[in-house]
């Protein structure tokens, strides 16, 4: 922009500061995004990162990265990520650790599920200056946005089960959640 | 290999080598790994859909434009981020929460729809004659990160392969070897393999995620599908979407009149075959039909001029 001319480009922005989340629930932790739109040299990079952070058993729902690879590092506790590829199989199904490492590949499906008391840190760096995600879960989520008869078609599934699946969805507002009842209690 | 991809001595004419049946309509694939294909940077499938076929959502690792050869129907593409800004009538199915979707646009012969890398889309054949759409993946396009092969990723179904490409074994074997491995490791016993994306990750763990019961969760996984890529739907499609334009549909029911007619003629030209005289008459039959329309078009644009839809 013109208040910032090559020489005085802002290099530095913290991404660990808990203030800055954009994604934020107090049960499951939170998300921090950090793009051309509020770091300008990105744009140059044509680079971005995120930080997240998950508390014990909240799930970050799948997704892909629409537009970007997504290089995953981990910086503190443990999770169970599963990626999913475009065969509809699972190439990554394991617990990641910190210190390791973990490239997802664009438009690839990744969920996590965070399986220490500590929780979950990671910072991923994004391929796209602009990385965007596509949740399959939630309120922004592809399956909320495909009409009920279509999915009903699709999944061969009755209305009745679309339609509580869509509110289910609705109910979602953000892309991390802490499981309301874990799959056990939803058997009985 | 990647340098001299574009030294061809010779260019052919290309057909599809690769043809999948599915419940509701055919997919016709080119070999993606032709010399010609690897030069361009593209890969080219044919769909045709037939009436109240639904082509399965999915998403592509690049960025493509479908031609609309035959047929009319409606197209859905989910914007990540953008508003479920259809909303069906407050009035409709009391008790129950009015369905919301992404906005649905409407297609027709000769149309070009444009589609993101990495938008979710599916179609649907809501006329009553074939649709037959053409898409061309620019595999090569920058917003492909991934390699040039042409992905699709599958948000329902078990639908197989388009593109069966070399060097990758079918969706069905590879998947089963690793999977029926994979699997036993994480102790799932399921029946039959899905090739959606919901089918790789662990039941348990999307029930939470979306919290429903397992039960929709396996239907989300298609173990059990068979209808490959393009679906037929019970009944008709409802959805909530704008009506076409009068003039789209008076132009679409005119190009079904004219196709009937087109089908009577050949027929008859069919039993009498050699006829000259004939088909000069229906030739000369045909320009005044098209002198008529002009005609009127005419008077309905001079009228128009007063007081046409805008």
């Amino acid at each position: 922009g013109i208040e910032e001319t090559l020489c005085t480009l802002r290099l530095r922005e913290n991404i660990h500061d808990p203030s800055r989340a954009d994604v934020y629930n107090p049960q499951a932790g939170r998300i921090s995004t950090l793009n051309s739109h509020n770091l300008p040299v990105l744009r140059w990079l044509q680079l971005s990162a995120e930080f997240g952070r998950l508390q014990r058993d909240a799930i970050y729902v799948p997704h892909w990265n629409r537009n970007a690879h997504s290089v995953i590092y981990v910086v503190k506790g443990r999770a169970q990520v599963q990626v999913v590829d475009d065969f509809g199989q699972a190439v990554f199904d394991d617990e990641l650790q910190q210190g390791q490492i973990l490239t997802v590949p664009q438009n690839f499906a990744v969920v996590k599920r965070a399986s220490s008391s500590e929780g979950f840190e990671w910072v991923a760096f994004k391929t796209n200056d602009n990385a965007q995600i596509s949740p399959l879960a939630g309120q922004n989520s592809v399956l909320r946005a495909i009409p009920a008869d279509v999915l009903a078609n699709a999944f061969q599934l009755s209305q009745e089960d679309v339609s509580e699946l869509k509110s289910n969805l609705d109910q979602q507002e953000i892309t991390i959640v802490r499981p309301s009842r874990s799959s056990s209690q939803r058997k009985a | 290999q990647q340098f001299n991809r574009c030294q061809l001595d010779r260019l052919d004419a290309l057909e599809p080598n690769n043809r999948i049946k599915a419940e509701a309509g055919v997919i016709e694939s080119w070999d993606p790994n032709d010399r010609q294909f690897q030069c361009v940077g593209v890969a080219v499938v044919r769909r045709i859909i037939e009436p109240n076929g639904l082509l399965l959502p999915q998403y592509d690792s690049a960025p493509q434009l479908i031609y609309i050869q035959s047929g009319y129907g409606i197209l859905g593409a989910v914007l990540p981020g953008c508003p479920n800004a259809y909303q069906e009538s407050q009035q409709h199915q009391q008790g129950q929460q009015p369905d919301q979707n992404q906005k649905i646009r409407n297609f027709r012969l000769g149309d070009i729809i444009a589609l993101p890398a990495g938008v979710a889309y599916w179609l649907y054949n809501d006329g009553d004659s074939e649709v037959v759409a053409l898409s061309l993946l620019d595999t090569n396009n920058q917003a492909n990160q991934l390699d040039k092969n042409p992905r699709h990723f599958y948000l329902a179904g078990n639908p197989e392969d388009e593109f069966q490409l070399q060097g990758r074994s079918p969706r069905g074997q590879r998947r089963q070897q690793q999977q029926g491995q994979g699997r036993r490791e994480r102790g799932q016993q399921q029946q039959g393999q899905g090739n959606n994306l919901f089918s790789g990750f662990r039941t348990e763990d999307l029930a939470d995620a979306f919290n429903v019961d397992e039960e929709t969760i396996r239907n989300l996984q298609g173990f059990q599908e068979d209808r490959k890529n393009i679906v037929k739907v019970k009944g008709r499609l409802q959805v909530v979407r704008p009506p076409r334009s009068r003039e789209e549909r008076e132009r679409l029911e005119r190009q079904e009149r004219e196709q009937e007619r087109e089908d009577e003629r050949e027929q008859q030209r069919e039993s009498r075959r050699g006829g000259r005289e004939e088909r000069e008459r229906e030739e000369r039959q045909q320009e005044r039909e098209e002198e008529r329309e002009q005609e009127r078009e005419r008077r309905e644009s001079r009228r128009g001029g007063r007081g046409r839809d805008n």
